[in-house]
């Protein structure tokens, strides 16, 4: 463990309890892609299944059971309690376009081909590309609240802060794992278009939106 | 490397 790696997962904590405690207080969940939710919480499933097989520590196993406890939560939110206040006419990115490549590319491209280790290589690749969904809606309805652009920030800011932990950990324990280096280089550069927007904007107090 | 890798980050 660095502190890129523990800063980065509690940025990813701070992210997903973000939005589930903007959810819960505003009562909506306007603004947000459900379809993006639903790809995370796939994520977390299909990596986190070595919860049944291997213990790697106290702290590994609480932040994964968290993470899917709170997807879930999340996609229940969205989907179920305010169900009302979901903009399902502007969450119109077509999911199938992502999920059957990123299965594709699992099965073809994998460190071991065995049904867990498939099923991480699916986790990874899902989760470079699962904001898409969210970005699109923004880019659709031109506009996003800025809690809703902290929640983004969050989650962008985790996965750079684990590029710097891989650069550790190859200069510290020679560790490297080609497929999460890839995976994270392309989620990292999907938001950076949405970091520049978010310095230059929300962090001077405006409002998110973008021009016509 | 283990054939059966173990991933230990999140």
């Amino acid at each position: 463990m660095n502190i890129f790696r523990l800063t980065g997962d509690l940025s990813h904590l701070a992210a997903i309890i973000i939005l589930l405690l903007k959810i819960w207080k505003s009562r909506s969940c306007a603004g947000i892609s459900g379809k993006s939710q639903i790809l995370f919480a796939i994520v977390f499933t299909a990596r986190y299944l070595d919860l049944l097989t291997s213990f790697i520590s106290v702290y590994n196993t609480s932040m994964k059971v968290i993470y899917i406890g709170c997807a879930y939560a999340t996609v229940y939110l969205i989907y179920a309690k305010f169900r009302a206040t979901y903009d399902g006419n502007h969450d119109s990115f077509r999911v199938e376009f992502l999920v059957v490549p990123v299965g594709g590319l699992a099965v073809l491209i994998n460190h071991t081909f065995s049904p867990l280790e498939i099923l991480w290589t699916f986790s990874i690749y899902l989760e470079s590309v699962a904001i898409l969904p969210q970005l699109f809606m923004i880019s659709k309805t031109g506009e996003a609240e800025t809690i809703t652009t902290h929640y983004l920030f969050c989650l962008g800011m985790y996965r750079t802060l684990y590029l710097f932990n891989w650069v550790w950990r190859f200069y510290f324990e020679g560790f490297f794992d080609m497929i999460a280096i890839v995976a994270g280089l392309v989620q990292t550069v999907l938001y950076c278009d949405f970091f520049y927007l978010y310095v230059t904007k929300v962090l001077k107090g405006k409002k998110l939106s973008l021009p016509a | 490397q283990d054939l059966e890798e173990q991933h230990d980050e999140l």
